[in-house]
């Protein structure tokens, strides 16, 4: 089998991190209207939300979706998400 | 950890398997017996308590299910995501959902690679069940990846702080635990039929020996009472006042199956925390298949690793006490080897241990060991130096001649490194602090009578140091600690005192020391070691 295109991984990578709340749902264009170069906010985005679960995650934080990224998307794992997405939405701070 | 925000009003919560969404490859009975034991993991260590009730109206719903199964999570098949639950609330609040097409296992053996032990993600999921999020602490329950379970299992600190900061600690009943022995031979399986008409398969321990409640009036909820005070009629290995492992060991149906004794007068069911009704054995008569020397079980001492190591108290009257480590400090009454502010957070460091102070005090469960929360430091580690927060957020730890830098709990490459790569003398054996000052934002270090100022950039201290200590004028040498607290404030620590710095004129405010104990640690003045002086 070919090695899977850079963009496979990419879209993988990105609907694991929209299931488990590291990523808003859907494209993020229609929410960032007002910005100039909406592509390069999703790419900013989804760098934070790759850094956002190698924390989680505690493997090494590259932002990148390297060896170890993929292998920690790979292990199984409860299907709850890991941030909830009522406090995307109102944004209330959780208790820590 | 981190508190979702639901939680259940009422402590004692029912739970039911689904009458409809039952494991297709697993025993019913097993089954029940794995989920009973992972909700008996919360039930230990807060108020909560467990009843089985066969229907689909309990607080806490487990089914098995395959793919879409009528929520927003369908499964994956055998695949990565293994269950999910839903938080505290009614109808689906609280339920758990494993996915059917995942390969259970109820007693997972070592060399299980690709089965999943039911016990392990049924904690997990029980968690959800009661309010809790996922957590990011590698080795905590709610850790999202799946991790297994160890063999001697121990609720981790960060699950123990997030359910005990929900529903409070477990009320400690001090003659609710007897000595618990651990089995040294493979325990026998057995078939068995309780009550409810229902046969269990479940592993036998040994018997172990109780007595009656013999003051009902007094402890009526309580099962069983210690002896009386003189037990002058009893074989002289029992001990004057027994400990009795936690209730578990006598409630629940699986681990030791009991019957109700209606016509004693002291045996009345009792609340049970899991299911089945309680049969007590009549008492004193049977001689009890009991060691000679029981041997107490305290889950978190270390020294009890090794099961096989007999433990012989010098005198069989004397009370086994709970072993705590003799390095472990008196919150309240002790030094501190390093201070500092980390993330917002006051951390405090004494021997092996740390204290953990946020907004609103010291969290429980402290003090705790320090490699705890920093795994990479050395396991041999006695005490740190110093500890700082770097400009870059980094945190330094200082032990000795080294310097260990983290990234929050990760350990650098290249870490540890010695001193003398940041340009401080050879000759120097460690330091006593390290703080950046609020006052200009230099990184200073402090070892004996020499203080340096350390450039961050250069990684490397300046020339011109090191200057004598005299230099803060009020502190002397040898300090313990310095830092600077929110308020922008230096402070210096030395002994179980602190003085507060005035910045502008070098000196400190009172040249006669504050009580550390009670300003930073918030305890009462009267048990802060006053007699001991702190000058």
């Amino acid at each position: 089998r070919s090695r899977p295109t850079r963009s496979a991984h990419h879209e993988s990578a990105r609907g694991y991190l929209e299931t488990f709340g590291y990523l808003k749902k859907g494209r993020p264009e229609v929410g960032n209207l007002l910005l100039v170069d909406s592509e390069q906010a999703y790419e900013d985005d989804f760098r934070i939300a790759i850094k956002t679960l190698q924390e989680f995650g505690g493997i090494p934080v590259t932002g990148e979706i390297d060896e170890a990224t993929k292998a920690l998307m790979k292990q199984k794992r409860c299907g709850r998400p890991d941030r909830e997405e009522d406090e995307e939405q109102h944004g209330h701070r959780r208790k820590r | 950890f981190a508190v979702q925000g639901e939680k259940w009003k009422h402590t004692n919560l029912t739970w039911s398997l689904s009458s409809v969404r039952r494991p297709s490859q697993l025993d019913p009975y097993g089954t029940r017996s794995v989920l009973s034991r992972a909700l008996d993991v919360w039930a230990q260590a807060s108020r909560l308590t467990f009843t089985e009730v066969n229907s689909d109206d309990a607080d806490i719903v487990v089914s098995f299910a395959k793919r879409y199964h009528d929520d927003a999570y369908p499964f994956d098949g055998r695949g990565s995501i293994l269950a999910h639950a839903f938080f505290p609330g009614s109808g689906r609040g609280g339920d758990a959902h494993f996915d059917d097409d995942e390969l259970w296992l109820l007693q997972p053996r070592d060399d299980d690679e690709d089965g999943t032990s039911l016990f392990a993600v049924a904690v997990h999921e029980f968690g959800h069940s009661l309010g809790l999020s996922h957590s990011s602490v590698k080795g905590a329950l709610m850790f999202p990846w799946y991790q297994g379970i160890q063999p001697n299992f121990v609720l981790p600190e960060d699950d123990r702080n997030g359910i005990q900061q929900m529903y409070g600690p477990k009320t400690s009943n001090k003659w609710a635990r007897i000595p618990y022995y651990r089995p040294q031979e493979p325990p026998q399986t057995t078939t068995t039929t309780t009550t409810t008409t229902t046969t269990t398969t479940t592993t036998r321990k040994p018997y172990i020996h109780h007595h009656h409640n013999r003051h009902p009036e007094r402890y009526p909820n309580r099962a069983y009472t210690p002896y009386p005070r003189t037990p002058s009629r009893y074989p002289s290995y029992y001990p004057e006042r027994p400990y009795y492992p936690d209730r578990r060991h006598y409630n629940t149906s699986d681990d030791h199956p009991r019957r109700t004794n209606h016509h004693h007068p002291y045996s009345r069911p009792t609340e049970t925390t899991t299911h089945g009704t309680t049969y007590r054995p009549r008492y004193p008569h049977v001689r009890p298949e009991y060691p000679t020397n029981p041997r107490p079980h305290y889950p978190n001492d270390p020294s009890q690793d090794n099961p096989r190591k007999p433990y012989y108290p010098e005198k069989t009257t004397q009370r086994p006490t709970t072993t705590t480590p003799s390095d472990k400090p008196d919150t309240c009454d002790t030094s501190y080897d390093a201070v500092a502010l980390i993330r917002g957070e006051l951390f405090i460091f004494k021997n092996r241990y740390h204290w953990r102070i946020g907004a609103r005090g010291r969290y429980s469960g402290y003090p705790m060991e320090i490699t705890r929360m920093w795994s990479s430091l050395p396991k041999n580690l006695t005490h740190v130096d110093a500890v700082y927060e770097r400009p870059d957020r980094k945190i330094a730890i200082f032990i000795g001649k080294e310097l260990y830098l983290f990234d929050s709990q990760y350990l650098l490459p290249g870490y540890p490194k010695p001193l003398r790569t940041f340009g401080l003398p050879e000759s120097l054996e460690k330091l006593d602090a390290a703080m950046v000052w609020g006052h200009n934002g230099n990184t200073y270090f402090y070892s004996g009578t020499m203080y340096w100022k350390y450039d961050e950039e250069k990684g490397r201290v300046d020339y011109d140091y090191p200057r004598n200590m005299a230099m803060w004028k009020g502190v002397g040498n040898n300090i313990d600690s310095v830092f600077q607290w929110k308020d922008g404030k230096t402070y210096f620590f030395k002994g179980k005192g602190f003085w507060k710095f005035n910045d502008l004129q070098m000196q400190v405010e009172n040249e006669r020391p504050s009580l550390s104990a009670s300003f930073w640690m918030g305890c009462p003045v009267e048990r802060t070691g006053r007699r001991a002086g702190y000058r």
